[in-house]
């Protein structure tokens, strides 16, 4: 059976609130060592891949491992039920059918449970190589969410060019045009803020706006975003749930015919 | 003309 205790509730409440508009259905596998997700969207351009490790749970008890089918519309209406201070409890047994959520506020005179219906859920799932990024960029995930929404005023598509310089998003659209710059920060300076880029090699990619406006709606999940490029594989946008786990999205590239 | 890429191209099924 599974048990996991989530003092953080309302980390939950984020992830699935982030992944709603992209992910209709998912497999929540759940292992010894935590819970893992990875869904493409329906026109298989965008992928998520979550993790959320034992330690983001306190405590953690998976004894075999169960694949939670999980409508992700039903779970956003059920978590809606829970406070934001929370301490939200899943529990599942074999077979894995239904979904128990106990939520918990810190004051415990009141403890609410729901339970959802689990489906069977035929999920193809992608082997994602590890990559070498010829770009990386580490930027405030507020100002990132602000250039994507930015961006798609003017245009369907973004283009994304990071230089040692610096970063440049620019979108061009039937009505006129518009860019957006970002220099690399200073290396004393290391706040949220702060924009880093590694670069092994100048790197220019194109990507629909609109999935890159879904993916930013993690930034409440995280100070920061890791955007990683090699032309012309997907780019990786990675939210950190502070050290137990990760929400990463991959977006297949537009390119030129 | 300006394609829009999906992931099948670059990642195999497991």
């Amino acid at each position: 059976m599974l048990e996991a205790r989530l003092p953080q509730g309302a980390v939950l409440k984020k992830i699935v609130d982030a992944i709603k508009e992209i992910v209709s259905d998912a497999n929540f596998d759940c292992t010894d060592s935590g819970i893992t997700l990875q869904a493409m969207d329906s026109s298989h351009v965008a992928l998520v891949s979550l993790l959320l490790t034992s330690e983001a749970f306190d405590p953690y008890r998976c004894d075999r491992n169960l694949t939670l089918g999980i409508n992700i519309k039903t779970l956003v209406q059920i978590l809606k039920c829970s406070g934001n201070d929370d301490v939200i409890t899943l529990r599942a047994e074999e077979p894995a059918d239904t979904l128990a959520l106990v939520f918990e506020p810190p004051s415990l005179e009141r403890i609410s449970e729901y339970e959802m219906k689990l489906m069977d859920i035929d999920n193809e799932r992608l082997e994602i190589p590890d990559t070498a990024y010829h770009a990386e960029i580490t930027m405030a995930a507020s100002e990132f969410q602000r250039i994507c929404r930015d961006m798609q005023t003017l245009s369907e598509s973004v283009t994304i060019e990071a230089t040692k310089e610096g970063v440049k998003f620019s979108a061009e659209g039937e009505l006129g045009s518009g860019s957006v710059t970002l220099k690399q920060g200073g290396s004393i300076d290391s706040s949220a803020e702060t924009t880093t880029i590694e670069l092994v090699q100048p790197t220019t990619q194109t990507f629909s706006v609109k999935y890159l406006v879904n993916f930013s709606k993690s930034t409440s999940l995280a100070g920061q975003v890791r955007l990683a490029m090699t032309a012309p594989l997907p780019m990786l946008v990675e939210y950190k749930i502070s050290d137990c786990g990760h929400l990463r999205f991959f977006l297949a590239p537009k390119i030129d015919d | 003309v300006v394609l829009q890429c999906l992931l099948r191209g670059f990642f195999q099924n497991v």
